[in-house]
């Protein structure tokens, strides 16, 4: 506590609040997801983005139903 | 198609595990896909090595990023035989590839298919109960402050930069959902699960659709 790391993170914990309020009030459906607290809340979202998503998106082609013959659907 | 459908109530799903401060959603999800259709063949649940991909993926980056159909097709490719999570622990950090003798233990696959399912969900949902749990890309940038509920909103279909594991979903309640397996530990969602509604394409979820054979 008092340390620049500690205020750094303090600040961020607070941008996280302001965040939650925002993610949660654009939705006013019911059965929709909750945001909050969690062990991510102290990480600026590049600093999220850059240790946590790290998938390289691939091109894949479009799934096309397994052709059936009019024979075997009879 | 059944109203509701989980792998892990035939209690072949491992446990959630925590990928800490690496960069291996690609290979978790993955490596989570195969132990699960390994125990479909009718063997025990085991879990398998994560850090075997991301330290021996050769188009991947380890720790720093990678791509689940790359990692696919080289364990298909070499018929890697991927060893038992115990042998080769997870460290969170690359390190050098291990290297096995042939006769000792491990899983291989017999082949793998990645489609884009968008606008296809329906059939998306009978490749999961046909073939197994489904690895997907998906943008996960909302994720970092989810707590539980179903994701409708706040993420892009275009802009893929997380990889997951599909177990199964629910069509009992107004919104379907997929059941999504992440790999950020149990302490985040719900014990380590996301639910992200069926349908839409939210998050990409169909996009970019992985399954694995043995």
């Amino acid at each position: 506590q008092g340390s620049e790391e500690f205020h750094k993170r303090y600040k961020l914990f607070q941008e996280s609040l302001r965040r939650h309020h925002f993610l949660s009030s654009s939705s006013n459906a019911t059965n929709t997801a909750t945001y909050g607290i969690n062990q991510f809340s102290d990480l600026s979202s590049e600093e999220f983005r850059t240790i946590y998503l790290r998938a390289l998106p691939v091109h894949v082609p479009k799934y096309s139903k397994p052709y059936k013959s009019s024979r075997k659907r009879l | 198609l059944p109203a509701k459908f989980d792998w892990r109530d035939k209690k072949v799903v491992t446990p959630v595990r925590n990928q800490l401060s690496c960069g291996g959603c690609w290979a978790f999800s993955i490596v989570g896909g195969i132990e699960t259709v390994y125990a479909l063949k009718g063997h025990p649940l085991l879990e398998l090595s994560v850090q075997q991909v991301i330290d021996c993926s050769p188009r991947d980056y380890g720790c720093n990023g990678g791509s689940t159909v790359s990692a696919l097709s080289w364990l298909n490719e070499i018929k890697v035989k991927l060893v038992q999570d115990s042998e080769y622990p997870f460290k969170a950090e690359t390190g050098t590839c291990h290297h096995f003798p042939n006769s000792s233990f491990g899983v291989s696959i017999k082949g793998y298919e990645a489609h884009d399912f968008s606008a296809q969900e329906e059939e998306m949902a009978q490749k999961l109960m046909d073939s197994g749990p489904l690895a997907v890309i998906v943008d996960a940038v909302s994720w970092q402050d989810y707590q539980g509920g179903i994701i409708q909103h706040h993420c892009s279909s275009s802009e893929a930069n997380h990889a997951v594991l599909i177990t199964g979903f629910d069509r009992t309640g107004d919104v379907p959902y997929w059941i999504v397996k992440n790999s950020w530990g149990t302490t985040w969602g719900l014990d380590g699960y996301v639910h992200i509604k069926m349908g839409a394409n939210i998050c990409g979820i169909a996009d970019s659709v992985a399954a694995v054979f043995l």
